[in-house]
C-alpha cells in the first residue's frame, strides 16, 4: 500500500475574525494580571518578584493555593470564563 | 465579599433598569424573564425594588455588544470575558454589558421557546418524533412555508402538540419595526437581500427589512438566531452547511481541527478553503440568568468575592440551585440592610426556568407577544407528506381562494420541472406542485416557491437535485442558486460556472454519474463537476449529435426515473440513457403522461 506523508502533528490554523491567540502561558498571564488590576502595566518586566507577587495576589482571590508559580492549576483559572470587572482596584 | 472603593451605592431604593437590546440567541422574552429573575434575587434580600423602563433614563442600562462596543472596555470574542459591568452613579455607572460573541443560555444548551402553534408557548422537546423520524433541532419538514417548528413533546406523531422556533420569517428583534418579520427580498442601498444581513453595520449584528424596501421605509429589525445557528467566528447566526472542506478534506460534522482549545467549529459554506466563513457549533452556553445576577451585584455595588460559592466570586460556575450565598446576602445587605417587608415581592414575570432546575419541562406563562396582524400567525399545524422522506414533503398549501392559475391542469408551458427529493416538481410564476414518483395521484399543490426556497425569483428556468450532494441547483436568467437544506449560496452569475457571458438561461439538465451534471442552453449543453461547480470545457456540445430524435429547440431538459426529458410546446420527447445509447422512447404529454391529468 501506498505510504501515507509522515504526520507533522495536527495543523493549526488561524481562523479569520478571530484575534491571534498564540501567547504563551507567560505573556497570556502578564496580560491577565494586568487586565484584572493585579498588577499595573508594563511593572512585571522589570523584576520577576513582582510576578510572583502578583500570582500570590490572584492565588488568594481565585482561592487557589498559594505557590506564586504560574502552575497548571493557575493557568486553568486564568483561562476560565469569567467576568470583565477588575478584581483589584477601579 | 468586597464593596468598591469609596462604598459606592445608590442612594434611593426604586432601581430603575432598560433593557437596550437583545441577544439573537435567545427570545426577548426568555431574556426579559432571566433579567427580572435576577433582580428578584437582589430584591429578595434588599428593600430595593427594580423597575424595568420602555424608554428613557434608567439607573441600569442593559446592552448586549460585542468586542469594543463603546465604553473603552472590550470584549474578547467567545469565551474567555462574558459581561461587565459599573458600580452605581450617573451615565454609564450601574450599567451592565453582554458580550454577544457568547452563546447565551439558561446554562444547559440552546433554549428553544416556541411560538404560536398549539402548545402554548412551551420550549421545543429535543429529541422529537415526526412521522417515525427522531429530531434534535428545529425543522420545518412537514411545511411549506419555510417556518422551522418543533414538537414540545416527545412525539409529534402521537401529541400532536407543536409550536414554531426563532426564525426571521417569524419575528424579528429590537430595530423599529415592532417585531415584524423580515421581508424577503429587501432593498437596500439599492441591492436586493434575500437573507438577513450584516451589511451597513459595523457590530456584526445580522438584520433585515421588515417591508421590500428598507431604503423608502427605513423599517427594519434584527434576525434571531436558528437553534442550528453557529456563534463567533465570522458568521454570527449561519447554519453549519456539511459536509464542508477545511484543509481539502470532508467534514461532515463539527471538529476541533484547526484549533488548539479543542472548541468544536463547522463552516458555513461548503468550502472554508474557499469562503473562510465559520463559527462555532453549538455548547451549553452561559446561563444569562447567572452572569446577569452576578453583573447586577456590580451594578448595585458589590465587587468580586473571594468566596468561590459566592454568585459574586470572579468566575463562572453553572449551578442549578438558588444562586445567592451568605456571603452575596451579607455583602449586599452591607450596602443596603436587610429586606423589612415580609414577603419578598415576585419578578415581574413567572419565570421560564423554575428554580432554576428546569429547561425543558418549563411552561412558561407569558403569552406570545403579538408580532403582527393575527392573519400572519402561523396556525396550521405541521402536517406528515403522504409518502417518501419527511425532510422533502411540505404539505402546507397557500391559503388563497384557489384561482385559475393554482389549476396544475391548465398550465400548457411550465417553466421548470425537475426531480427533487425523489418526487417530481413543477415550476410556474412562484408557485410549484409535486408528483409522487410511481403514483398515478393528481399532484399536490400549488405551494409557493418562496415559501420553501426564500432566495429565488418567481421564474425559474431550471433545477435539479445532485444525487450526490443532495443540494438543489435552482437557474434564473444568468444567475444560479445552490441550496443546502435552508441555507442557499447566491445568486451567482452563470460565468461564475465557466460558462460564456453569452449564455443567456440554462433551459435544463440532467444529472449524470460521477457528479457530473449537464448543463442545456437551448441546443447545446455543458458538463457541469458538481463539486468544482466549474463546466468542463467552455467550448458546448451539440444537443443533436448526443441526443439524435429530440426536437430542436426544446424549453426544458430534465432527468426522471433516469431518463432524459425533453419538452417542447405540451409534449415531451423521453430518452432512455441506457448502455451509451441514447434512443427516444416515448413521446408524451406533459399534463397527462406526468401529471395524470384527466
Amino acid at each position: 500500500a501506498p505510504r501515507g506523508r509522515p504526520s507533522a502533528g495536527p495543523i493549526v490554523i488561524q481562523f479569520p475574525g478571530e484575534k491571534t491567540n498564540n501567547l504563551t502561558n507567560q505573556q497570556f498571564a502578564e496580560e491577565y494580571l494586568n487586565r484584572y488590576g493585579y498588577v499595573p502595566a508594563g511593572l512585571l518586566h522589570r523584576d520577576g518578584s513582582s510576578l510572583k507577587h502578583a500570582l500570590r495576589k490572584l492565588q488568594r482571590q481565585l482561592a487557589l493555593p498559594v505557590t506564586g508559580e504560574l502552575d497548571s492549576a493557575t493557568i486553568a483559572a486564568m483561562r476560565a470564563p469569567r467576568c470583565g470587572v477588575p478584581d483589584v482596584g477601579r | 465579599f468586597q464593596t468598591f472603593e469609596g462604598e459606592l451605592k445608590w442612594k434611593h431604593r426604586n432601581i430603575t433598569y432598560r433593557i437596550q437590546n437583545h441577544s439573537p440567541d435567545l427570545s426577548p422574552e426568555v431574556t426579559d424573564d432571566a433579567f427580572a429573575r435576577a433582580f428578584a434575587l437582589w430584591s429578595s434580600v434588599t428593600p430595593l425594588t427594580f423597575t424595568r423602563l420602555e424608554s428613557g433614563d434608567a439607573d441600569i442600562l442593559i446592552q448586549f455588544g460585542t468586542q469594543e462596543h463603546g465604553d473603552g472596555y472590550p470584549f474578547d470574542g467567545k469565551h474567555g470575558l462574558l459581561a461587565h459591568a459599573f458600580p452605581p452613579g450617573k451615565g454609564i455607572q450601574g450599567d451592565a454589558h453582554f458580550d454577544d460573541d457568547e452563546f447565551w443560555t439558561l446554562g444547559k444548551g440552546a433554549v428553544v421557546q416556541t411560538r404560536f402553534g398549539n402548545a402554548e408557548g412551551a420550549p421545543c422537546h429535543f429529541p422529537f418524533i415526526f412521522e417515525g423520524s427522531s429530531y434534535s433541532s428545529c425543522t420545518t419538514d412537514g411545511r411549506s412555508d419555510g417556518l422551522p417548528w418543533c414538537s414540545t413533546t416527545a412525539n409529534y406523531d402521537t401529541d400532536h402538540l407543536y409550536g414554531f422556533c426563532p426564525s426571521e420569517l417569524l419575528y424579528t428583534l429590537d430595530g423599529n419595526a415592532n417585531g415584524e418579520p423580515c421581508v424577503f427580498p429587501f432593498t437596500f442601498e439599492g441591492r436586493s437581500y434575500t437573507a438577513c444581513t450584516t451589511d451597513g453595520r459595523s457590530d456584526g449584528y445580522r438584520w433585515c427589512a421588515t417591508t421590500a424596501n428598507y431604503d423608502k421605509d427605513k423599517l427594519y429589525g434584527f434576525c434571531p438566531n436558528r437553534d442550528t445557528a453557529v456563534t463567533g467566528g465570522n458568521s454570527q447566526g449561519e447554519p453549519c452547511v456539511f459536509p464542508f472542506t477545511f484543509l481539502n478534506r470532508e467534514y461532515s460534522a463539527c471538529t476541533s481541527d484547526g484549533r488548539t482549545d479543542g472548541n468544536l467549529w463547522c463552516a458555513t459554506t461548503d468550502n472554508f478553503d474557499r469562503d473562510h466563513k465559520w463559527g462555532f457549533c453549538q455548547d451549553p452556553g452561559y446561563s444569562l440568568f447567572l452572569v446577569a445576577a452576578h453583573e447586577f451585584g456590580h451594578a448595585l455595588g458589590l465587587d468580586h468575592s473571594s468566596v468561590p460559592e459566592a454568585l459574586m466570586f470572579p468566575m463562572y460556575r453553572f449551578i442549578e440551585g438558588p444562586p445567592l450565598h451568605p456571603d452575596d446576602v451579607k455583602g449586599i445587605q452591607h450596602l443596603y440592610g436587610p429586606r423589612t417587608e415580609p414577603d419578598p415581592k415576585p419578578p415581574t414575570s413567572a419565570p421560564l426556568e423554575p428554580d432554576s432546575t428546569t429547561q425543558s419541562n418549563a411552561c412558561p406563562t407569558l403569552p406570545p407577544r403579538p408580532t403582527g396582524p393575527p392573519t400572519d400567525r402561523p396556525s396550521a399545524p405541521p402536517t406528515a407528506g403522504p409518502t417518501g422522506p419527511p425532510t422533502a414533503n411540505p404539505s402546507v398549501l397557500p391559503t388563497e381562494p384557489l384561482d385559475p392559475a393554482d389549476d396544475v391542469c391548465g398550465i400548457q408551458i411550465f417553466d421548470a420541472i425537475a426531480e427533487i427529493q425523489g418526487q417530481l416538481h413543477f415550476f410556474k410564476d412562484g408557485r410549484y406542485w409535486r408528483v409522487q414518483q410511481g403514483s398515478k395521484a393528481r399532484a399536490q399543490g400549488p405551494f409557493f416557491i418562496a415559501s420553501t426556497w426564500s432566495a429565488l425569483p418567481r421564474k425559474l428556468d431550471t433545477a435539479f437535485q445532485d444525487p450526490l450532494t443532495k443540494k438543489v441547483f435552482f437557474f434564473s436568467g444568468q444567475q444560479v442558486w445552490v441550496y443546502t437544506g435552508q441555507s442557499v449560496l447566491g445568486p451567482r452569475r452563470l460565468e461564475k460556472l465557466g460558462l460564456d457571458p453569452k449564455v443567456r438561461s440554462i433551459t435544463g439538465a440532467i444529472q449524470h454519474n460521477g457528479g457530473k451534471v449537464l448543463l442545456f442552453s437551448h441546443n447545446q449543453f455543458w458538463r457541469l463537476d458538481v463539486k468544482k461547480q466549474k463546466v468542463d470545457r467552455s467550448e458546448p456540445y451539440s444537443v443533436e449529435g448526443m441526443f439524435p430524435g429530440v426536437p430542436e429547440d426544446t424549453h426544458d431538459v430534465f432527468l426522471y426515473q433516469g431518463k432524459a426529458y425533453f419538452c417542447q410546446d405540451h409534449f415531451f420527447w423521453r430518452v432512455s440513457l441506457h448502455n451509451q445509447v441514447n434512443k427516444v422512447d416515448q413521446v408524451g404529454y406533459v399534463t397527462y403522461d406526468l401529471l395524470h391529468c384527466p
